[in-house]
């Protein structure tokens, strides 16, 4: 779809990628992690976009989940806030970022 | 307003009172919080109402905010997510119920 290749040209744009919402408490929180970290990233607002359904349906082709927030790091996707969490908690978030050059 | 007398008969008609959206992970983890307490609760979820805007407009003027979750116990707002985590973490949320008649 489209918005499929929308997904894919963003993520394979930049090291760090989020998808989030506005009005999202647990993509504030990723925001928060992210920021700690200190690494580089882009944030998409996709509720500030008309396609926001549709990204949400690519989201679930592409990653199994149609879930914000969703964190792309090196053109994958690590899965979302939960996710993100444990894997700064084994020490993994901030080398992932490292390898893919965000930091 | 309409939306207003509805909140206010909602939060005193049972000890304690959860407005939610079923999209909301912070809502979740409020739920969770309260299953893990074992208070009896009523859990509204205000993104099924087609009112929803009006009711988010009138927990903005009752309560200072438009935000879900939005918790009540004993008729009165003690806030959301962040504000249930703190009051548990300084062992008051369980009194609260309990004197609100919620276990
Ligand atoms: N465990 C997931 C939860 C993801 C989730 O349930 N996200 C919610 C918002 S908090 C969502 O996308 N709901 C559907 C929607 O907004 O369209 C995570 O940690 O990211
Ligand atoms: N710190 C607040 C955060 C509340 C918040 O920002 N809630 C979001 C959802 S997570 C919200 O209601 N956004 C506006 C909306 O959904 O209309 C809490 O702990 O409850
Ligand atoms: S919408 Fe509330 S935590 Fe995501």
């Amino acid at each position: 779809t489209e918005e499929s290749d929308y997904i894919k040209k963003k993520v394979n744009a930049e090291p760090v990628v989020l998808f989030s919402k506005t009005t999202c408490s647990f993509c504030s929180l990723t925001k928060d992690l992210l920021n700690e970290i200190g690494v580089n990233y882009y944030v998409e607002e996709i509720n500030e976009n008309e396609n926001c359904e549709k990204l949400q349906e690519a989201f679930k082709t592409l990653t199994g989940e149609r879930t914000v927030p969703r964190i792309f790091i090196g053109g994958k996707c690590v899965g979302g806030n939960s996710d993100a969490c444990s894997l700064h908690n084994q020490g993994k978030l901030v080398t992932l970022c490292k390898d893919a050059g965000a930091t």
